[in-house]
């Protein structure tokens, strides 16, 4: 018998601590301690590692707090294109998907690879057709475009015409 | 991007990672989350990764499985596995963070940028989260 654990990261992209106030920083230990709680929910009742962190993962892109899913950034062209990447330690069976749009929680995603069809790594208009044949569920690109990822995209843009150089913080940079 | 890695009573690991990868970035980049080995990496003998941060350095030194491997070839714990191939990529010009499980005893959070959001829990049900360095 192992002793069940779980880790999650929201990314590297994180505030200065100079810029980040009390209620932001409350707001991201909320998120994480969700995300740690719909883990822990599946391993403390001898729930599979899979399905913990297949849980983790979509709680965390459901909030627009973070660089995934609901809160992904835009790419140059002000379009969203999102990766996922999903593994199984026990056969290290592996799903992924990269520059996809569309599906709410792309490490379900990943996970339909991993567990229907015949390959690990599926990319654009390919996977979201494959996906679309798939039980899951997707969003329109408006549930995906969030103000402050539109504000960062044209200031990061703005930058780039100006010919400023790259002062970007962490969160700027990683989104 | 966001993360989790998990070691089940069974003693089983998965490692799950999602991004929308960095802001303005060309279309069609992609980084190391989707790549195997990169930024997402599960074996039951070793580890179990999930990383965030300049994704091409991460691509290229094949990080997650760079510390299975050197679990396994070098003997090394997860701790200094962990935490010095993030020490590595930093010295080549990669900053960010991961997360990685392994077959026993605590996860190892490692970043070598200003913060990285993270949280654990444990056996013993208790929710632990960090932003910065506290």
């Amino acid at each position: 018998m192992a002793e069940p654990s779980l880790a999650i990261h929201g990314g590297a992209g994180t505030l200065p601590l100079t810029g980040m106030d009390p209620a932001m920083a409350d707001a991201h230990h909320t998120a994480l301690r969700a995300a740690l709680a719909a883990g822990w929910k599946v391993l403390s009742k001898s729930g599979s590692a899979l399905d913990a962190v297949t849980v983790a993962v979509m709680t965390l892109e459901d909030d627009d707090l973070f660089n995934a899913a609901r809160g992904a950034v835009f790419n140059a062209d002000g379009k969203l294109e999102m990766d996922a990447g999903i593994m199984s330690g026990r056969d290290r069976a592996a799903g992924a998907v990269a520059g996809i749009c569309g599906p709410r929680n792309p490490i379900l995603a990943a996970r339909a690879v991993m567990e229907h069809s015949e390959t690990v790594l599926l990319a654009g208009r390919g996977a979201e057709e494959f996906l679309a044949a798939q039980d899951i569920e997707f969003q329109s690109f408006d549930y995906f475009c969030t103000e402050r990822r539109v504000v960062a995209l044209n200031q990061e843009l703005a930058r780039r015409a100006s010919g400023a150089p790259d002062t970007r913080s962490d969160a700027d940079r990683h989104g | 991007t966001v993360g989790a890695v998990a070691r089940d009573a069974a003693g089983n690991l998965a490692a799950g990672t999602s991004t929308g990868g960095f802001t303005a970035k060309r279309p069609g980049r992609v980084g190391d989350t989707p790549i195997i080995g990169a930024g997402t990496f599960a074996d039951n003998a070793t580890c179990a990764v999930s990383t965030t941060g300049t994704g091409e350095i991460f691509i290229r030194f094949t990080a997650a499985s760079e510390i299975s491997a050197r679990i396994r070839y070098a003997s090394q714990t997860l701790e200094q596995a962990a935490s010095g191939v993030i020490a590595e990529l930093f010295s080549n010009g990669g900053d960010g963070g991961l997360i990685a499980i392994g077959r026993a005893g605590p996860p190892s959070l490692p970043f070598n940028s200003s913060g990285m959001y993270r949280g654990f829990v444990l056996s013993d049900g208790v929710f632990r989260t960090a932003i910065h360095r506290e």
